[in-house]
Formats: structure tokens, sequence, C-alpha cells
């Protein structure tokens, strides 16, 4: 753990219980790596550390007996600090019906997300309306009416022939005048270097302006999350970041990636793949995570 | 990356940050320029052009296999149908990969049989059948939540007794971690190998390339289960430059036969070590 190598490094201390900035020079080091070995951007990493070292070179390092501790203390605080720091909640006010645009790569969780989430506000009083807009992929609009049939909330009967934007205006008409409250849409998945996908989000968002467009990106994404978010929301604003598949061993450094480039909260995770796998996010847990 | 005149430390620097951006991680990235360090100090390399040149020979080394036979060669030195288990966690490309190997392997005139042995997500059937269709390529299935062995069997079964040369199972996506999950994979080689002693000839996992330092733990695991014997790489149309395959070649010493670059049927491409280091350069 980051704790015993830092004890190694400090551990020269030789009973004078004063750390040389040489050490605390070292002991960013091993934070830095660390943090490399979750998977956190290079630059984020660099960043992050220039963040901690002014509070690594105070007195409460310098002058402590555990200074491995503080040191682990101080980077887990930011890690929290940052992650944590802004608005975590689902933004259903304004306009109804309230509508919510699921984003991202291809593969991250999208479609599974999107049921998860419907169930999630059904069981928060909402009444969901699932919008299945992925007219590429074989069978996207059969997966997201599959989701929809197991949890018996009513599903947009989107064919292929239809243009998602067209999909998403038309769907949320349908909801206003079934009293539905919350639409969700699901869209294909996309390489952010795509100018005509990322096109055809602008036109959804045009389209159905919605409260909330989450980024759903997977916890075992690397060092190319900060290109891929950067991109989602300069393009889009994203409201909001679904991080998923965090019930493998992936580090997820992702999250602290994302959060830097992007300033945008990560609201949920997802947990597994059956509908009842999502929850809020934990800024605790994630830092937990991360530090390993 | 910056011209100079001669090997400096902030060279080296820059270079190993690109390395690391590009997802080599970061154990195998500190090996790798300690071993380069070193070369310098014994002035083994003259040059920046010197220095990019050894990084690039040791990543090629990294990712090679010695000794190892092509796919190619396998099929043709098999008896038929040679059968192919594809497998990896959830949402790399396992399906799409399938339907693009089905259509190169048609191309090359052989007779493939698909399997659509992930029973579990919905509508994974549906989209093997779609690409099926697409392809002219006949797909075995069973109802959704059958198991998975029994349509692997009757995979075989078919393309024995419809003279097939090749027979690609889909598995459900899985985390490495889902200690049943990987029992059930287990389960699916054992009954495959009940029907044809030799299936599966080839199990290939399927990583993506925006994955980071995970990759390692999931080759380990997935190897662990079920013998892993070739690694398909896919989207690499992206800006993920997937660094993490030469830890994983390196580690496991399973070639990678393609890579994916696109969605399409005829986005892949078979795996070349020269053009995959240089564009760890770019
Ligand atoms: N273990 C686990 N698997 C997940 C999670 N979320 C989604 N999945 C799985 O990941 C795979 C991909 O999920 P999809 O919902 O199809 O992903 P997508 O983003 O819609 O994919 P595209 O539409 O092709 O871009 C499926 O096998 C899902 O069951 C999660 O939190 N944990
Ligand atoms: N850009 C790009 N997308 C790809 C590539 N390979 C697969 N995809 C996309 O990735 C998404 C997931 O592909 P699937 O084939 O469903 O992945 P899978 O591993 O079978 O997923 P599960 O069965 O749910 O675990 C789809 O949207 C594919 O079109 C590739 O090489 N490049
Ligand atoms: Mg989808
Ligand atoms: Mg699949």
């Amino acid at each position: 753990t980051l704790g015993n190598r830092l004890n190694k490094v400090f551990k020269k201390l030789k009973g004078y219980g004063k750390l040389s900035e040489e050490q605390i020079q070292e002991g960013m080091r091993e934070v830095r790596l660390a943090l490399l070995e979750a998977d956190v951007n290079y630059k984020v990493v660099k960043d992050f550390v220039a963040g901690i070292k002014k509070r690594a070179l105070g007195q409460e390092v310098m002058d402590s007996l555990t200074p491995g501790q503080q040191v682990v203390k101080i980077v887990h605080d930011e890690l929290v600090a940052l992650l944590g720091s802004s608005n975590q909640q689902i933004d259903l006010a304004g306009r109804q019906p309230a509508v919510i645009v699921l984003v991202g790569l291809q593969g991250s969780g999208k479609t599974t997300t999107a049921g998860k989430l419907a169930r999630w506000l059904r069981k928060k009083g909402r009444k969901p309306f699932l919008v299945p807009a992925d007219v590429y992929r074989p069978a996207a609009i059969e997966q997201l009416k599959t989701l929809a049939k197991q949890l018996d909330i009513p599903v947009f009967p989107s064919e292929t022939s239809m243009q998602p934007p067209e999909i998403a205006r038309q769907a949320v008409a349908q909801a206003g005048m079934s009293n539905l409250d919350t639409v969700i849409i699901d869209t294909a998945g996309r390489l952010h270097i795509d100018s005509e996908l990322m096109d055809e989000l602008r036109a959804i968002k045009e389209a159905v302006s919605p409260q909330e467009i989450l980024l759903v990106a997977d916890a075992m994404t690397g060092q190319d999350a900060v290109n891929i978010a950067e991109a989602f929301d300069r393009e889009l604003s994203i409201t909001g970041v679904v991080l998923t598949k965090l019930d493998g061993d992936a580090r997820g450094g992702a999250a602290l990636s994302i959060q830097s480039v992007t300033g945008k909260p990560v609201k949920l995770v997802g947990i597994g793949e059956k509908l009842d796998a999502i929850e809020p996010f934990h800024p605790d847990r994630i830092a937990n995570r991360i530090l390993g | 990356l910056t011209f100079r005149k001669e090997i400096d430390p902030d060279l080296l620097d820059e270079l190993e940050e690109a390395m690391v951006m590009a997802d080599m991680g970061v154990g195998t990235v500190q090996h790798l320029f300690d071993r380069l360090r070193s070369d310098v100090k014994r002035n083994e390399l003259k040059d920046p052009q010197a220095l990019r040149q050894r990084i690039k020979s040791y990543l090629k080394d990294m990712l090679t296999v010695t000794d190892t036979v092509s796919l190619e060669e396998k099929i043709g030195a098999a008896s038929p149908p040679f059968v192919i288990l594809v497998v990896g966690v959830n949402g790399v490309g396992k399906t799409t990969t399938i339907a693009k190997m089905a259509h190169l392997f048609k191309e090359q005139g052989k007779k493939v049989l698909i399997a659509a042995a992930d029973t579990f997500r919905a509508a994974a059937i549906d989209q093997l059948q779609q690409w099926g269709k697409r392809l002219d390529i006949p797909v075995i299935s069973h109802q959704p939540g059958s198991d998975p062995s029994a349509v692997a069997f009757d995979a075989i079964e078919a393309g024995r007794s419809r003279k097939m040369d090749i027979v690609i199972v889909d598995t459900a996506g899985r985390l490495h971690t889902q200690k049943n999950l990987m029992e059930e994979l287990k389960k699916i080689r054992r009954v495959m190998g009940r029907k044809l002693s030799e299936a599966p000839h080839e199990t290939i996992l399927v990583l993506d390339a925006t994955t980071g330092q995970n990759a390692v733990s999931q080759a380990r695991l997935f190897m662990e289960a079920t013998d892993v014997t070739g690694i398909v790489l896919t989207k690499l149309d992206g800006t993920a430059k997937g660094g993490i395959a030469a830890a994983v070649v390196h580690e496991m010493k399973i070639p990678i036969y393609f890579i994916g670059i696109g969605e399409k049927m005829t986005d892949l491409r078979s795996f070349n070590a020269e053009e995959f280091v240089n564009a760890l350069f770019e």
C-alpha cells in the first residue's frame, strides 16, 4: 500500500523526528507511482501532487511521528475533496418531463445503465420512459426493449429507420401525453473523435434540452479517460458521470482523471450486470480504491 | 517529441511520460527505462535517433512471441471443424470481433458457423443472429437463459455434421474476478472437449485498447481459468494506444492475432508489432 511504501521512505528518521525536504520529495514520488498504478492520467497526477506538496512540506508532516500516515491522510483528504466537490444529485427540476441522455464510448455500459437508472428513479417515485436511440448497433433497440419489459417500464417503439434526434423529440412528446415524467435516452456508443456522431448528440441535445447529459465511463479506462471526458464535455457540456463495472478489480483512477479535466461530478456507479446494481457515488470509497 | 542533438535526462523523461500516457503501465515503463538509462550510461546510444530505435526494438520484443504458429497455419493443420472460443470482460467487443473474424475466414473460402453461447445478456442472441444474416453465416442458438455449454456442444455437432471448417463460440462478458462465472467458462471448455477432444483448438481473449492496467489482471485470471492461446485488441481506432498489450504479451507469452479498428465487419487487421510500436510514438 502507499502507507507501507511511505513508511520505507520516511523510516530513516533516526529519532530526531524531523524529515528532510528530500525525503518529502521521495514521498511525493511514491504518491505519484501509486496514482499512476491506479490508472490516473499522468498529467492529472502531476497536478495533484503539485497541489498537495505545500501541505506535505508543512508542519503536520514534518513534525509528525508518523509522517507516512500523515501523507496518506493528506492524499486521501484531497482525493475526497476533489471527487466529492460538486452536486451529485440527479437533477430533474425544470421543464417536465425531465430528460436524461446517456452518452459515451462503445461498450461502456450505457444501455444497461439506462435500465438501471429507470428502475432506480421509479423506486424514488418517478414515472420513467425508456428511449432507445441507438439505431446502428445490431439489436441495440431490442436490448433496451428487453430490459424495459423485464422491468415493466414503458419504452418508446424506436425503429432503426428513424433518426436519433427525431426519436428523442417524438419520445419526449409522447411522454408528456402519457403522463410519464422522466425520459431516459440511450444513445449509440461512439468515439469522441467521430465528428458526425458527436454532431448527432448535439442535435439530440438541441431537440430535447435535457436536464442531465451523463457520460457513462468504464472504471477500467486508462490514460485515455482524459481525452474522452474532455471531448464529450467540450462538445456537449456533460452534467455528470456514471462510472461502470466497479464490481471488478480496476482501481478506478479514471474517476480522478475525468473529474480533473471536466470538473463534473461522478453521480452514480455501476456495480454489476443486474438491473439493481447501481448506487450513488461515494468519494471516500473510490479514494480508498485508488490508493489501493 | 522535440528535436535534440544529444540524449539528456529531459528527453528520457519526455519519452517516459509518453510511454506511460500510452498505457504501457508504470512497472513496465520503469523497467524499460532502467535498461535504457544503463544503455545510455554505457555510451551504447549516440543520439536521440538511436535511443528511439532502441526503445522501439525493446517494445517489439515484448510484443512478439517467438516460435508462434499463425492462426491460419493452425487452422490449416487441424482436422475440421476448428473450434475457436472467444472470451473476455463485459463490453470489450467479443461479439463484434467474432462477426469480423467470421467475415475474414469466409472471404478466405472457409465454411464458418457461429455459436450464440451468451445466453445471459439481453438481446445477445439477437445481436449475433443479426450479424449472421448480414454475413450469410449460420448461427446456432438456444433460448435465452439456457445452458451456454449446451449451445457450444450443439454448435460443434452442427459444425461436424455440416462439414464446417470453423466454429466460433461467443460467450457472455464476465469480470475475471467473478469466480462462479470463471467456473462456468471452465465448464463450457470441458463440455466442448467432450464433444470434440481437441476443442476448443483456440481460446481468444478480447481486450479493449482503452483499458488501463486492469488488462494485465484480466489476462492473468482468464489464462488461469481457460488457457488463453491468442489475443484480439479492439478499439484501436480511438485515441487510446493500447500500450498495456506489451505487458500482457510479455508476461503471458500469448500472441496478438488481430486488432479491431472499427465497428464494421471489415474493421479487423492482422497484428503487426512494428506498426503498433510506431503508433505508440505518434
Ligand atoms: N460487471 C458489470 N458489467 C456491466 C456493468 N454495466 C454494464 N455491464 C455490462 O457491460 C456490457 C456492455 O453493456 P452495454 O449496456 O451493452 O454497453 P453500451 O455502452 O450500451 O454499449 P454500446 O451501445 O455498444 O456502446 C454488458 O455485458 C453489460 O451487462 C457493471 O456495472 N458491471
Ligand atoms: N470503435 C470500435 N468499436 C468497437 C470495436 N469492436 C467492437 N466495438 C463496439 O463495441 C461495442 C461492444 O461490442 P460487443 O461486440 O457487443 O462487445 P462484447 O464484448 O460482445 O460485449 P458483451 O457481450 O456485452 O460483454 C459495440 O458498440 C461495438 O460496435 C472496435 O474495434 N472499434
Ligand atoms: Mg448500448
Ligand atoms: Mg457479446
